[in-house]
């Protein structure tokens, strides 16, 4: 229906519950609806015109920190040298799940790859890890003595990527709420071990958030840039209906490309991001 | 930020002799924004906002209270009753066992909920058998016997090989035999259009005709949460929620959504990642947390 009559204020409305209904967030959907009905109020819009104003709005905002960076919009680990892939972000987004997948995807596309179980804390997290890691015939680094410091586990696992010449070390690291600041310094010393020693590997950052959740993911991503230096956004749990719409505020507040796409529990079920895709989804 | 838009929301009653069609509307407004900033449900929302429209006319002029004071309250008070009043315990059925099911997304706190039930009704004098009935999730069986042992509380299971229906029937089985007042059910994560794992919830309901289907919300969740509700409650019918990771910022207006699409109330919220951080929900520290 949307796309049938010219842009009107009844259109606006139906685009309004949409997006508000997609999570986008009342500032970011009025952002969206001040545009159009700028437009609508300069001459008559009509409706398939209407809906690519639309989509066109929608997908310049989560291109634009890719555009900014000037950055490749593919994230693959740079060959022949040690690039070093973090994975953060609040309790049970799926970190672990999506380290499995890129671990999956790495030995799949030809890299040497190791995993680090960060998590030292949250019960059989290392066990979850370990089938994950035996699922692509990946090693893992992991510290068997309770609540050992991750930060020595990262430790050991920078040493052995360094000594093996793995092309891609994965680091899970455990949940942990914002608000708790205790943990985010944990995993602001996790990231300065990782630039300390390993100053030449090309370090990505990927905060992981899980696309049922509302609003609070864009305060998530500003409090995991500050500890942990994000560098990308890791979009999951998109086989749910929930559409994902905090990736407007994220993208455009932080400035951070979203760069996978997680769609379901499986090993392969994961690929990169691809905004024409995501604003299709989003709108259906 | 919502206590900021609350105000600006009543800024507009202020000065004015009282509540009326002229001025209640703009009220309204910043009060649904505010309640869509806190993650409630777009339809939701609208039934509330609806509710408190009409009881804010039809509201007596109260003496000395100026009616944007008289507005804030009537929407707190909205809020409150809403979600249910007072407290509402676990269920304990006359005959023991008292059976639990734990439901919901993936993620959203099922399993540690699980052993901070086990813990709770330990400290009441209770015991609880916790059965690990997730067969998907890589090392969720481990995760359950971890956390049984770190509070002392048993811990079944058949195994991953073996069907979630029959693991919970067995459980219940052994709770029955060895004099357990309550067996606690965990189950695996799903997605309410996962056709098959609903149907393998309302397989293992029925292998266990629970007194307690409890529905783990994370308290992050968004829009979605009215859907989910609705899903679980026709498919599987709830009988309460556990609100998990209300230990972070988020506002939760899942709970109204919850409530407002099952009728079901939150008993329980998740404060903390330890087994000790479980708490009764109360209604009027939601209502202020949902409102800022
Ligand atoms: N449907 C669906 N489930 C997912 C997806 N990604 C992860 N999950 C599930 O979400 C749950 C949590 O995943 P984890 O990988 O343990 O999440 P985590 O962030 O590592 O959790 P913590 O370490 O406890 O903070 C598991 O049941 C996963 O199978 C996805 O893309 N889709
Ligand atoms: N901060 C905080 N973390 C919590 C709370 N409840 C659970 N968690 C964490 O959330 C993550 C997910 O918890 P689980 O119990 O594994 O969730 P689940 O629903 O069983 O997950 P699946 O079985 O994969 O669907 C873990 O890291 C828990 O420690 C809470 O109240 N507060
Ligand atoms: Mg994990
Ligand atoms: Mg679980």
């Amino acid at each position: 229906n949307l796309g049938d009559d010219p842009l009107s204020e009844a259109s606006l409305d139906d685009i309004e519950t949409l997006l508000l209904q997609a999570d986008v967030g009342v500032e970011a959907t009025d952002q969206v609806l001040d545009l159009l009905r700028r437009r609508m109020n300069e001459a008559v819009v009509d409706g398939s015109e209407a809906i690519n104003l639309l989509k066109d709005q929608l997908r310049n905002l989560l291109d634009a920190p890719i555009k900014s960076m000037g950055a490749n919009p593919l994230l693959a680990p740079q060959k022949g040298r040690l690039n070093i892939w973090l994975m953060v972000g609040v309790n049970g987004v799926g970190k672990t799940t999506t380290l499995g997948k890129l671990a999956n995807l790495a030995v799949r596309s030809g890299y040497s790859c190791l995993v680090a179980a960060g998590d030292t804390f949250r019960a059989a997290a290392v066990q979850q890890l370990q089938v994950w890691a035996d699922r692509s015939g990946v090693p893992l680094v992991a510290n068997p003595s309770a609540n050992a410091d991750p930060a020595a586990v990262v430790f050991d696992a920078i040493g052995a990527a360094q000594s093996k010449d793995i092309e891609l070390l994965l680091v899970d690291t455990a949940g942990r709420l914002q608000t708790k600041n205790n943990l985010m310094e944990e995993l602001a010393k996790v990231r300065r071990i990782v630039d300390r020693l390993a100053p030449d590997a090309a370090v990505e950052s990927l905060l992981v958030l899980d696309a049922s959740q509302g609003q609070n993911g864009l305060r998530q991503a500003m409090a995991f840039a500050k500890a942990a230096g994000l560098t990308g956004v890791v979009l999951t749990k998109l086989d749910g209906t929930a559409r994902g719409g905090v990736a407007f505020a994220v993208a455009s507040e932080s400035n951070l490309p979203i760069r996978f796409i997680g769609a379901g529990e499986g090993l392969r079920d994961l690929r990169p991001f691809n905004s024409f895709e995501f604003v299709e989804a989003l709108l259906a | 930020e919502l206590s900021q838009r609350f105000e600006d929301a009543v800024r507009g009653l202020k000065g004015e002799a009282s509540i009326s069609e002229g001025n209640v509307d703009s009220a309204l407004k910043d009060v649904r924004r505010a309640l869509l900033d806190a993650d409630v449900s777009l339809p939701v929302v609208k039934s509330f906002i609806a509710e408190v429209r009409e009881k804010a006319l039809g509201a007596d002029v109260v003496r000395g209270v100026s009616p944007d004071q008289q507005f804030i309250k009537l929407v707190h008070e909205e809020l409150v009753e809403v979600m249910g009043g007072a407290n509402a315990p676990l269920a304990k059925a006359e005959q023991s066992p008292t059976v639990v099911l734990m439901a919901g997304l993936q993620g959203a706190g099922k399993t540690t909920a699980t052993a901070k039930l086990g813990l709770h009704l330990k400290e009441q004098g209770r015991r609880a058998l916790l059965v690990a009935a997730d067969t998907y999730r890589p090392a969720a069986i481990d995760q359950l016997q971890t956390l049984g042992q770190q509070i002392d509380v048993e811990v079944f299971s058949l195994g991953a090989d073996a069907k979630p229906e029959a693991i919970a029937e067995a459980g219940l089985a052994k709770g029955r035999e060895e004099g357990f007042d309550t067996v606690i059910v965990d189950t695996a994560g799903r997605l309410q259009i996962d056709t098959s794992m609903m149907e393998e919830m309302v397989r293992i309901r029925s292998a266990v005709a629970p007194d307690e289907v409890l529905l783990v919300v994370d308290s992050m969740i968004g829009q979605e949460a009215a859907d989910l509700t609705r899903s679980f409650h026709e498919q599987v019918g709830i009988t309460g929620a556990v609100l998990t990771k209300m230990d972070g910022d988020s506002r939760g207006g899942a709970a109204l959504s919850i409530r407002k699409v099952s009728g079901a109330p939150i008993k329980f919220i998740g404060t903390g990642e330890k087994v000790e951080a479980l708490q009764p929900f109360h209604p009027e520290r939601m209502a202020s947390r949902i409102l800022g």
